[in-house]
């Protein structure tokens, strides 16, 4: 059986926030590692992998593998009842037909306790190569989520070009054209400031701008993003949360001209 | 104009 217990709900809450936009009907895949979703959207073109580790958990317990069918808008309906700081806790049977949660304020005078029937879903897997990427840049993800909203003002589309003078993110619209350039930023006290571009060979490529804000939706999940770009291959939008924990985001690039 | 293309492309099933 799966039992697993979370501090504080809002990280649950913040992850199903972040990706029920994009994925409706997901399996949580359990086991002892902690439990995984992979799941792409109707369209194929963005593909959410998370990861909550047993280390973001206390205790974790699950002795085998467990696959819990969840309808993400049927888990936001539960999920909304729980507060932020509620201690929440996940159980569930080997081959389950419910999911139990329960939340806990913390000064322990209210327990609430629901039971959020399964589906049977039959996930299409995809196999992610472990690639090296040409470039890695490490920035706020406040500001990610800044530019992107701006561009996607003027443009459906965003050019990102990695150089050894930067970052830059430009749009071309029916109103006109935009550009961002970002460079290194090392700030000692405050290190999520911090602007890090680690590139091997300068890459341009350019993604749809509609996933890209759809994705910062996990701004609250981490204070940075790391995006991982190659020519030529999805970019990687990720997230990394306390305990190992992560959650990442695959889009397939625009190409051609 | 370039166009959108999707993961199966560059994803394979495991």
């Amino acid at each position: 059986m799966l039992e697993a217990r979370l501090e504080q709900a809002q990280l649950l809450k913040k992850v199903v926030d972040a990706i029920k936009d994009l994925v409706q009907d997901c399996n949580f895949d359990c086991n002892d590692s902690g439990i995984a979703l992979q799941a792409m959207d109707n369209s194929h073109v963005a593909l959410v992998s998370m990861m909550l580790k047993a280390e973001s958990f206390n205790p974790f317990r699950c002795d085998r593998n467990i696959a819990i069918g969840l309808n993400l808008v049927s888990l936001t309906k539960v999920l909304r009842a729980a507060q932020n700081e509620d201690i929440l806790t996940l159980k569930a049977e080997d081959a389950p037909d419910s999911l139990n949660l329960t939340f806990e304020s913390s000064d322990k005078d209210r327990i609430s306790e629901y039971d959020l029937k399964l589906m049977d879903i039959d996930q299409e897997h995809l196999g992610i190569p472990d690639t090296d990427y040409s470039a890695t840049i490490s920035m706020p993800s406040a500001e990610f989520k800044r530019i992107c909203t701006d561009l996607m003002a003027m443009s459906e589309s965003v050019t990102i070009e990695a150089g050894k003078d930067g970052i830059k993110f430009a749009c071309n619209g029916d109103i006109g054209n935009g550009s961002i350039t970002l460079r290194t930023v090392q700030d000692v006290e405050n290190k999520e400031n911090n602007i890090e571009i680690a590139l091997t060979e300068p890459v341009s490529l350019t993604f749809s701008l509609k996933y890209l804000v759809n994705f910062c939706k996990a701004q609250n999940l981490s204070k940075t993003v790391k995006l991982h770009i190659s020519n030529e291959v999805p970019l990687l939008v990720e997230y990394a949360m306390e305990g190992g924990s992560y959650l990442r985001f695959y889009l397939a690039p625009k190409i051609g001209d | 104009k370039s166009s959108q293309t999707t993961l199966g492309k560059f994803f394979g099933k495991p």
